[in-house]
């Protein structure tokens, strides 16, 4: 299973549509300080269910809405969708026949969210079920944010056996 | 799940043997767990010997070092239990230029088989990736995607 | 000591507003205090505005514009009250190329009245600097000193 | 009142004597990860008084004298010389005539601890005296140490006042 595609829209500094695919292999994502690298991060582990808004260095679930800029007025929802390529016979239980899924996560602006798999209304926790059983969740150790590679030294030694339990 | 928390400790500790004097060009690392006899809340040291230095306790580690082992645990995790992608935010900013050479290669030996994203500064790591994507903020606060030909850091 | 805590606070500020738009290149950036009515134990907010975006908290902002901001904030300080050396330990490692050159013209600026002693692995900030001592361990272990030619970063 | 020249010997991996000079303006060290770059500003942090082996990525203030290598056996003793050049005038009240002031620190391996100004013994409370008078202590804001530029804006807005109080 791999990205092979992310689209944005409205989600932190992506006021307008972009879309991303990534193909096997080492992908790098380049640019200024500030201009949204991390914000890609981001939207991906939001569309995979990330529930909490400080992990994604916000106060609330609204700061991921675009907020406005000097040229651009704020916008009423973000949306990210993420293309999953699945290789024969690695999809979930559910979703055996599929060779791609498509994952959406949407928030409005009065705090409704909305989120759809394969463009079918579903929860926020099915979202999450069907990473989990693919071995990747928003908290994996598998995505480091910026200024957290230490974090797994830094820990206690009770806590680094979360790494153990990941992968038992 | 005891049986299987042993197993997975074993395996990465392993893995972690080789790993570790990959990137540090030699030198030797270990993890042994705090409480052998109670599996379900045993904690985890890690022990690090940089070559040619003594046996420390990560405090002593070096900026660079602290990183370099952080990275090698989680490639052992990686190893033992490949997720389906791995997604690096800048990891590579504390490294001089031969240790970002040695990360660079162990990642391209591990993308053959799983899916990398890689954030990073570094023109070194730039110059060895398949994909490369700019953002931009031309328009101050919103960003676009720029195609960046990779030629201009080959 | 509230007179003088105001009074340095006012200094301190009045810089910060000129420091954050040159090392942003554009921007505001201001300083208040949390409860002005009791000086001895306010706190003090920082609020920034990076050029063309809104006014944001800091959590908001990026790896590189939380240093740069930083950065402000340590420079501003030394202006009113300039200690006799100033030390940054690879403080330029999550600055992109045109934010090293905004920081490291600060540094020659205020160099030519303090001493600056900087660790870095950026080419770009040694190739600015007045001396450049290399330090190497050829003997694993060892520490030892090397003198660099400054020709080899020039 | 600039570093003008630090010796080092026997403090951490400097286990043979080095001696670095800065002139005024921008000094810079360079060097590969783990040679020993920090460990130049942990010896000048520590010959300025610092108290805690802990701020010196230590557990005891011990883990300062060389323990070792492949090579070389432990030693006993690690020392550190600061010298300041001093400016007309600038020197704190009771060494107004020196125009430089030779700071000295020791530690041997059983925990004995000497301190000299200008090669007479005092005390550490002396040398600490010494550097809060010049306006430049070991927990100066003008002294970032590796992965903390950032830690002054994470602190709580109670905690920076005391970036002004040091400057008023
Ligand atoms: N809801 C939002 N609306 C508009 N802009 C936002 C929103 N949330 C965050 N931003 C902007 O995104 C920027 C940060 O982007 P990001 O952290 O991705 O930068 P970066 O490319 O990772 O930079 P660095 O190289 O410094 O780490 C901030 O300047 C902030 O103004
Ligand atoms: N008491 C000691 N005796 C011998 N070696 C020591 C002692 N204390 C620390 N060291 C060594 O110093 C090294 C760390 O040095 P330092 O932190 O200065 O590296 P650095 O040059 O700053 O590297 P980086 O670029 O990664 O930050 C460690 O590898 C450690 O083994
Ligand atoms: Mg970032
Ligand atoms: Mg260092």
């Amino acid at each position: 299973m791999i990205i092979k595609q992310l689209e944005i829209v409205g989600f932190k500094s992506f006021v307008d549509k972009v879309s991303l695919q990534f193909p096997q292999g080492m992908n790098t994502i380049v640019g200024p300080n500030g201009c949204g690298k991390s914000n890609v991060f981001d939207a991906i582990r939001w569309v995979m269910g990330e529930p909490s808004a400080k992990s994604l260095r916000g106060g609330s679930m609204e700061d991921v809405i675009f907020k406005g800029s000097d040229t651009r007025k704020p916008i009423g929802m973000a949306e990210v969708s993420l293309i999953l390529a699945v290789e024969e016979g690695q999809a979930p239980e559910s979703y055996r026949n599929c060779s791609e899924i498509m994952v959406t996560r949407r928030l409005f602006r009065n705090g409704e969210s909305e989120y759809y798999i394969n463009k079918i209304r579903c929860r926020r926790l099915d979202i999450q079920e069907l990473f989990m059983d693919s071995g990747m969740g928003a908290k994996s150790y598998a995505i480091i944010g910026q200024g957290n590679i230490e974090a797994v030294l830094n820990a206690k030694p009770e806590e680094r056996r979360a790494l153990i339990e990941e992968a038992a | 799940t005891c049986r299987r928390f042993a197993d997975a400790f074993e395996k990465i500790n392993e893995q972690f043997k080789k790993v570790l004097p990959r990137l540090f060009c030699g030198g030797k690392g270990e993890l042994c767990l705090t409480d052998e006899k109670n599996l379900l809340e045993t904690g985890i040291e890690v022990t690090v010997q940089p070559p040619g230095k003594k046996l420390q306790g990560l405090d002593l580690l070096s900026g660079g070092e602290k990183a370099l082992t952080a990275i090698a645990l989680i490639f052992s995790t990686f190893m033992v239990r490949p997720s389906p992608f791995c997604l690096m935010d800048e990891v590579d900013a504390p490294l001089d230029d031969a240790n970002t050479d040695r990360f660079n290669s162990l990642i391209k030996e591990l993308a053959k088989k799983s899916q990398f994203i890689i954030i990073t500064h570094n023109k070194r790591t730039m110059e060895v990736c398949d994909t490369l994507y700019g953002v931009t903020m031309e328009e101050s606060g919103v960003s676009k995607l720029v195609s960046v030909r990779l030629t201009d850091f080959k």
